[in-house]
């Protein structure tokens, strides 16, 4: 067995999710320098987005929230800009 | 259900359409039949009506196009973003844009037309995304069976404190 998950998985499903709240959700921040500095646009962006969806807010990439982000959809941007 | 923060909808109740083109997928006259039944939709529960015009600007103009497509929301290829559409305003607003990289139909062998424009004409009277998942507004497809649809009660609440109520 192995001892964890693969960690390409997890990789691709947050580059998807990146992309993907950049597209809908008006995530704009550059999320290494915000890695550097501390901060998590990304897990504050998946709430948004969990919220948004009547999701369970748990602000992490967990299967309902990947179900609901490879569904077709419009793409009208879920923030007001 | 949700608004557009800021904007009150159309401040007329007597709306124009025109179709700019037309998706080789379906038949003329069934993107005719959709579109117009799409706009039934909003104007059996509120006082609008919607009138298609041949020539000149209307208020809601309606196009199916790929990729970049002169606003600045390019669209994506086959999936992910199917279409969207514009909060009332003058110019752009209103307008409702279909990824022609989809496969359109009038039934479930694709992405139903009448569904998704139904949706997109809620953005362009004024409707935000809701996040009811049993709504017409929430911001994923799901398919339903055109003869069988009805406007879901949040989606009506929404219309209507906008517009009002149907009074005949």
């Amino acid at each position: 067995f192995p001892a964890e998950p693969p960690k390409g998985n997890e990789e691709n499903d947050d580059k998807f999710a990146e992309e993907y709240l950049k597209k809908y959700y008006n995530l704009k921040t550059d999320m290494r320098q915000s890695r550097r500095k501390g901060e998590s646009p990304l897990i504050q962006k998946i709430k948004e987005m969990q919220q948004s969806l009547g999701l369970t807010v748990t602000g992490t990439l967990d299967t309902d929230t990947m179900e609901m982000m490879h569904q077709p959809r419009c793409g009208f941007i879920d923030v007001g800009e | 259900f949700n608004v557009f923060p800021g904007n009150k909808g159309w401040n007329k109740r007597d709306l124009t359409y025109r179709i700019l083109n037309y998706t080789p997928d379906m038949p003329q006259a069934e993107v005719d039949q959709a579109i117009q039944r799409a706009f039934k939709v909003w104007s059996d529960v509120t006082p609008l009506t919607f009138t298609r015009v041949y020539e000149g600007i209307s208020d809601i103009e309606i196009s199916f196009a790929a990729q970049v497509h002169n606003d600045f929301y390019p669209f994506d290829g086959p999936h992910g973003t199917l279409a969207h559409a514009f909060a009332p305003s003058s110019g752009i607003g209103g307008d409702a844009h279909f990824d022609e990289d989809e496969t359109w139909t009038s039934g479930s062998n694709g992405y139903n037309l009448f569904i998704v424009a139904a949706h997109e004409f809620g953005h362009s009277l004024g409707l935000f995304h809701s996040n009811d998942p049993s709504a017409l507004m929430y911001p994923t497809y799901h398919f339903v069976e055109p003869s069988e649809f009805h406007l879901p009660e949040d989606d009506v609440n929404g219309i209507q404190s906008l517009y009002g109520a149907r009074t005949t």
